[in-house]
This record gives structure tokens, C-alpha cells and sequence, in this order.
């Protein structure tokens, strides 16, 4: 019985892919059945997977529109399952806009496949808009991947407040597993406050360890490889698989 | 008569709103009357330049929807003005996409108050959806910032490709002024492979100098503060004020 978490957050570059790539990568490493859901038009997780969007068919956007099922649109990649994207995927947004039950688009088609996983993470686009709606209402759990700057928690005010809307509406078993500091840099004055702050202000957790801000990440990998592949011995990856464990051994998410 | 400039890329943060924020301010410290026009419902220049988004009453959506004119909506912050945005905008881009001519909306707005400016700039969200398509079809000239790091160029040819559309359907005039390469970070390697591949690859140019990455930016400005005005001797000051320097004296521009 899958546990399946969106990956969310609206502010751009805040490393949802990154996150959702490396967890994935690092919960296979520990055995589990993955699958990794790109939720965005602009295809990054399933570019860094190693595919190529352009050359899919059919994709999440088949699915979401009934055409395809999950079964025909998932493909291997790393070690792990993906439903992939392409641009396509915007038209999906625009189509399901105004049809009545579109929040539980990806909920039904998901309903088919998740038991031959033990983990779907779904990759959500820098939006609020129906994509996201339809990650949040598909899973079980949210985790925020927080840059910790001057601003960010503006950010997750906004993002709790859709996940109350979708709890109400749509999902009323959605939980917020927690948030993961991602990109932190120590040398940023206030980086810290940021993140002890969050507790407090939003009474969500704060997974552990912050996941260091690090060249490696921003290096060309291999396409289709993880940080895990190319920098093994990094804070970096240390940091995701020590998250990954969490998540693995987490037996109050089941 | 105003020069209006797109800062658009759908990368998620790549710099658009601090290259906004901070080029408005340089072109106002030379002496421009600046305008800036907040696109992303994340209202999130709106916020920066010290404005409280959600007390904001009419604003850019009442624009858009033709309830209010602009220049009911523009406020004054930071010697520069805003036509601001809050979450409300949400709404313009459903409200937009199933209406002839939508792609004008913004274009029709401005064309009563550009000539009070010298340089309107437009905060592009992190998406290739009807709000950036509207700041393309109002603009004469597009800034696209890059973080130059390894995947970056596929989401300029994806963005080149959405100017091609609206040069064919929208807005024969839009140029592409070039590129300006945001948070450059000299220690990831290919950095300066993936800047120098850009005129080659896609016939732009790009302007100097790249945006070191400092984390001056990163830090809690005071609300309303650019790195102008906070870190005033810094590395990233004088690149944000040489490029707009570059603009400001661009005859070629008019
Ligand atoms: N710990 C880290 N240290 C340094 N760079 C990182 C780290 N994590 C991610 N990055 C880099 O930051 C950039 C943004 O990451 P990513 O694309 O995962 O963010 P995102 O939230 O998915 O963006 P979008 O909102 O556009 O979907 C990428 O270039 C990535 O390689
Ligand atoms: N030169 C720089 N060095 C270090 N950090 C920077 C630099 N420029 C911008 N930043 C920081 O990077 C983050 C993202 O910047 P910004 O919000 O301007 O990007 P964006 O492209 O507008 O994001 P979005 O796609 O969400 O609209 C911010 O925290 C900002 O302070
Ligand atoms: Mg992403
Ligand atoms: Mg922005």
C-alpha cells in the first residue's frame, strides 16, 4: 500500500525535483518499489531522469485526460518508475480548469497503480494552480521543501492555506508530513531563525538534517543520475539519504 | 515614451523579480521614471518593494479584468512606481484563457500610462501561461535571466520558442535584448561554458557583467530595500547598476 507524498511548494527553485529526485533515488537504495509523478509542463524530473519529454507518449497528460492509463504512460528510469511529463501537460491545466471533480484527476488514476509501489512522490510545479490541486488531493502526505531566505515563509503561509482548502474539499486525510531545508546555506544571517521558526509559526516539523547548499548539486550530473551517483561521499546526498531513512522507517505515515 | 521590458523566464528562481527590483532602482538612481508591473500572483516584487499584497485594493487583476485603470492601481515605493499584484491574480489567468484577445489585456492597460514612464519592466511568473504571454504581447523587448547552471539552456530554447508565437500572433515588434546571467557562481563548473554557449546557440546576446552570487541578496533586505540600498558597495550592486547602465544609454533601444 503506497504512501504517496506531493512534493510542494509555489516559489520557484526551492529544489522540489532535486528533493523529489534524490529522495526517490534514495528510498530505491533502501529496497523500496519507487514511482516519481512530474507533475510540471516543464518536464525537469523527467529530463533529469535521463528522458526525453518531447519523445514520450503517452505521458501524464494522456492519463489526465483519460486517454491513458498510468500503466501505459510509466517507464524506468534509475532504478525507479516515472509517470513523466512534457509540455503537453499545460494544456491538461487549461482543460481541466472547468470541469466539475478535476481536483481528483490524478487521485483516480493513480488509484490503479500505487499498490505495486511503496513510495510515489510527486514532483508539483511552481504553482497553486489545478496541477498542484490535483498532486495535493492524490496523496496522502505534503512535504515542503524550504529554501531558508529572508522571505520564505510568506511562501508557506500561502501553500498551508491551499492545503486546508483541499483538506476541506478534497482530501480530508491530507497531512503535512513536514519541511526540508534544502540549499541551506549557514552563511546566510537569519538562515537558522528561518528555519527554528518554522515549528513554532506553523506547528509543522522540521525533518532533519538541513540539506546543504553545495556545488555538486548544480554540476552537470550524467543525465539520469542522482546525486547519490555522481557525489556519493557529499553533505549532500548524506543529508537526502538521511531523510530517506526517516521516511523509510516512518511507520506513522502507514 | 516608455521602453517596456519582459524579465521572463519559466524556470522557477532564476532572479527575475531581484533583476526587476534591482534594475528598476538602478534606472531610477540615473533618473528614469520607472514603472514596475508585478505579473505573478505570488505578488512577490509587490512584497519586496514594501507593499502588503493582500491590503492592496484595486490592483493588477482589477486591471486585467477591466474594472479599474492603471492608474488607479499604480502606487508609489522605493522612488519608483508599482502597478502590484496579490494572490487575486490567480483569477485573471482563469478568467483570461478562455477570452478572444486575451493575450492583449495588459497591453491595452499600460497603453494609457506608458508615456509617463521612461522604462516599465514586468515581473514575469515562473510559467509559460497566459499572464507571461500577456507581458510578452505588452513588451518591445525581453530580458531573460539565467542561472547558469546545467540544464539551464533548455528552458530558453522552450521560452524562445513561446517569443516565436508571440512575434507570429501577438506582437510582431518583441525583440530579444539579451540575456543577463543571474547568481553566477564561478566555483560550478561549466558555468562559464554554459554562459559562453548562449549567443552561438541562440544568436542573443548577453549582457555584462554576469550577477555574482552573494549571499548579500539572499539576506532579509528591509522591506522596500534593494541590494541598492543595503549592500550599496557590494559585487552584485555594481553589476545590477552597469547592466542597467547598458540599458539606460541603449539608443538602439528606441
Ligand atoms: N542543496 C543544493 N545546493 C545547491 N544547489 C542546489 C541544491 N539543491 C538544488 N540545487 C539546484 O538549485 C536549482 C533549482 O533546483 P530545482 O530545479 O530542484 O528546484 P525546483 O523547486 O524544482 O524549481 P521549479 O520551481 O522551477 O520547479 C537547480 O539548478 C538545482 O541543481
Ligand atoms: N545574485 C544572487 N546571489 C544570491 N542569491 C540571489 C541572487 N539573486 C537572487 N538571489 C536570491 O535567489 C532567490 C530567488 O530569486 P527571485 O525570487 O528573484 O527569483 P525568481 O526567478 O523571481 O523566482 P520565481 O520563479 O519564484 O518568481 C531569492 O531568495 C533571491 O534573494
Ligand atoms: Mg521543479
Ligand atoms: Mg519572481
Amino acid at each position: 500500500m503506497a504512501r504517496v507524498f506531493a512534493v510542494a511548494n509555489q516559489k520557484g527553485g526551492v529544489a522540489k525535483t532535486t528533493t523529489v529526485q534524490t529522495v526517490g533515488a534514495a528510498l530505491a537504495e533502501l529496497g523500496e518499489q519507487v514511482l516519481l509523478v512530474d507533475l510540471d509542463p516543464q518536464a525537469c524530473l523527467t529530463f533529469a531522469v535521463g528522458l526525453e519529454p518531447d519523445s514520450l507518449s503517452p505521458t501524464l497528460h494522456d492519463v489526465l485526460l483519460g486517454r491513458a492509463k498510468c500503466a501505459d504512460a510509466i517507464v524506468t528510469a534509475g532504478g525507479m518508475s516515472i509517470l513523466p511529463a512534457n509540455i503537453e501537460l499545460a494544456g491538461s491545466e487549461v482543460h481541466l480548469l472547468t470541469r466539475t471533480g478535476r481536483e481528483h484527476s490524478l487521485a483516480r488514476a493513480l488509484a490503479a497503480v500505487r499498490d505495486d509501489f511503496d513510495t510515489v512522490l510527486l514532483d508539483c510545479p511552481p504553482s497553486l494552480g489545478v496541477l498542484t490541486v490535483n498532486g495535493l488531493t492524490a496523496s496522502d502526505h505534503v512535504l515542503i521543501p524550504l529554501q531558508c531566505e529572508a522571505l520564505s515563509h510568506r511562501g508557506v503561509a500561502q501553500l498551508l492555506d491551499t492545503v486546508e482548502d483541499v483538506r476541506e474539499f478534497t482530501n480530508p486525510a491530507l497531512s503535512v508530513r513536514g519541511v526540508i531545508a534544502t540549499m541551506f546555506d549557514a552563511r546566510v544571517k537569519h538562515a537558522h531563525e528561518v528555519l527554528d521558526d518554522v515549528p513554532g509559526r506553523f506547528n509543522i516539523t522540521v525533518l532533519q538534517p538541513p540539506v546543504p547548499k553545495t556545488v555538486r548539486f548544480a554540476e552537470a550530473p550524467g543525465r539520469g543520475r542522482s546525486i547519490l551517483d555522481h557525489a556519493p561521499t557529499s553533505a549532500g546526498a548524506a543529508a537526502y539519504r538521511a531523510i530517506a531513512a526517516t521516511l523509510h522507517a516512518d511507520v506513522s505515515l502507514d
